[in-house]
């Protein structure tokens, strides 16, 4: 069992450094076992340094750095050990124009090897969608759901601008 | 393997039969608040063997039953299902034993259904299974039990916020 | 003490439920003090019926409704007890379009009797501004500040177009 | 009373001074991530009087000290002053005694210094004061220490999550 979260530990790690470039150009990342030497019990810390700023604690970062810091764990969770879908539920609330576009370029490159499922607000994340549902809540509390397929690009844009939340 | 559909029926928001056709690449769900969308997450972590009802921000498990409004009544039982194309034979499991051979169906149903009363019972391809098998079913596709692969709204802080002792289930899970 | 805590919730409590129902047209909120007794342990309970649902627990509220309703108790206790000024730093993160323009006009009603700050991502967010403060990072990590007094509307469009996140 | 004016020097990201005019209205704060939007919050926090690390991100207070950057060195101490206008005459507590009486001055000047070593000194009126003198100079006029009225950008969450007793805080300190 030590060996198996080990090579899982490891590859994550791996993965993690990479993850954590591609969201934060310049910047450097790490995961490191903690606390203990036993490999069943150790605990992991995550280390971040955003482009240009120095090695900090977790705590002192922004909101939108710790969300992306967070991602780029649960990301590299994913390359290192795949499933055959994701779900993401409103993960992008507190990143700015910049940073959603680095993130859904991560999402981007998950397609083709796994389904992803994504929840947002954010009009810029509906644009990655190959169908799009809009969810109502209808006067008695029901909920309904009205599905748009999106590979045709003209139905798309004008989709977008109605379903927008 | 992949999702090819998920149906709820009386659970939470969704009283109505609602079926959801999930494509292979990226589907995105969009509408105001309160009006579903985490929902439909919550389904398909329960319909895959979630044990915690924090899971599904519930406090007992039967807070998944569509609990009716002012002007509809509410339901007796929460049906969820989902449909898998097993075209590629992945989902091979020791959890289809008990519905024959895995590799011989093509497409896996998974359904679970609870009362209010709280009983519930779960289904592979129409079979009564336990919940064990339907584990057992998912287990060798990487969906762990905690479904780690299903990033819930609140999740971000929690894992940031997690002592580094907790943070390592959710390498745990995926190894 | 007792009473001194009894009179502030018997205020909050009242300026709750009119909060509530200005972030929730139609729907229902109210405190209700749980748990003891004895009034210097007991706890406050939230309890949220949005419009055209039933009463639930708070749990179970979506992320948007569980912000607008923690949002009305905040600005409940803010109407009870007036302070001289009041600072949010991104608290519109969850709400949709409709829910932001109701939050905005609670924030309104403040202007006049006390100063806000407000920090936002949101482009809505800023037009109600009086000023409005850029903040950037320049490459040595240190922060730069940019100030707009936009009173002036013309040269306001312009600038929150320029700011935004 | 209204807030004049905020400045900072060595706090935080503010390695230089700088100067934020807060006017009688609404004041919006925008930028991308990470650029310094909730350090101007913490700064207003800290000089306020806030005893805890953790209500300003840090592990320690010295925490706010400019920790430097890779082309920046790190500050000596971290300085943040408020001007409060007080033509109304509003503060005028117990707090000014030490600085003469409050109603004479219609601007009061609050300041807290920070060294990296954690030596920590107040000003009111460029006065040397204690930190309780800024809380009791503060207490009238409906700021409590825990600073209720400055929200967090965590903080709705905490107050959702707390326990009933624990929530009960936020009405105590506001009453
Ligand atoms: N068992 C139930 N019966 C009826 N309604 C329920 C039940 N459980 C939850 N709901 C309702 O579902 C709504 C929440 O839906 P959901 O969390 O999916 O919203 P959402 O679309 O994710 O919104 P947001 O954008 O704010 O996150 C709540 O208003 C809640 O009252
Ligand atoms: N003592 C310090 N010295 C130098 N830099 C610091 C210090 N404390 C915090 N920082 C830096 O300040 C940045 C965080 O700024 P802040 O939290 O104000 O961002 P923000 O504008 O609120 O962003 P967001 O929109 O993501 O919430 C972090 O990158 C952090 O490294
Ligand atoms: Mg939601
Ligand atoms: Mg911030």
């Amino acid at each position: 069992i030590r060996a198996v979260f080990k090579a899982a530990f490891d590859d994550v790690a791996r993965e993690f450094e990479l993850t954590f470039e591609t969201v934060f150009p310049g910047g450097h990342g790490r995961l490191v076992l903690t606390g203990s030497d036993d490999l069943l019990t150790a605990g992991i810390e995550v280390e971040a340094r955003p482009p240009g700023k120095k090695v900090t604690r977790l705590s002192l970062l922004s909101g939108g750095e710790r969300s992306l810091t967070v991602l780029a764990f649960v990301f590299a969770i994913f390359r290192a050990r795949p499933s055959p879908f994701y779900v993401l539920d409103e993960v992008d609330a507190a990143l700015d124009d910049v940073n959603l576009q680095r993130l859904l370029k991560v999402i981007r490159s998950f397609r083709g090897h796994a389904q992803i499922i994504l929840v947002t607000h954010q009009k810029r994340s509906m644009e990655i969608a190959d169908v799009l549902y809009g969810i109502t809540m209808g006067p008695d509390a029901v909920t309904k759901v009205v599905a748009e397929r999106l590979r045709d690009q003209a139905a798309k844009s004008q989709q977008l601008e109605e379903r927008a939340s | 393997m992949f999702l090819r559909s998920l149906s709820m029926r009386g659970f939470k928001s969704f009283a109505d039969r609602t079926v959801l056709e999930v494509e292979p690449g990226i589907t995105v769900i969009v509408g105001p608040n309160g009006s579903g969308k985490s929902n439909v997450v919550d389904a398909l972590s329960w319909v895959l063997g979630t044990n915690s009802a924090k899971k599904v921000r519930g406090g007992a498990m039967s807070d998944v039953v569509f609990a009716g409004s002012p002007t509809r009544n509410r339901s007796n039982r929460a049906h969820v299902e989902i449909v898998i194309d097993n075209t590629d034979g992945y989902l091979s499991g020791a959890g289809l034993a008990t519905a024959d051979s895995a590799g011989a169906f093509s497409e896996v149903r998974v359904a679970r259904t609870i009362q209010t009363d709280g009983e519930a019972t779960y289904q592979i391809n129409g079979e009564d299974v336990r919940a064990l098998d339907v584990q057992e079913l998912l287990s060798d596709t990487g969906l762990g039990r905690e479904l780690h692969t299903i990033v819930g709204q609140g999740q971000l802080d929690e894992i940031l916020n997690a002592k580094p002792e907790e943070r390592r289930r959710y390498i745990e899970e995926a190894a």
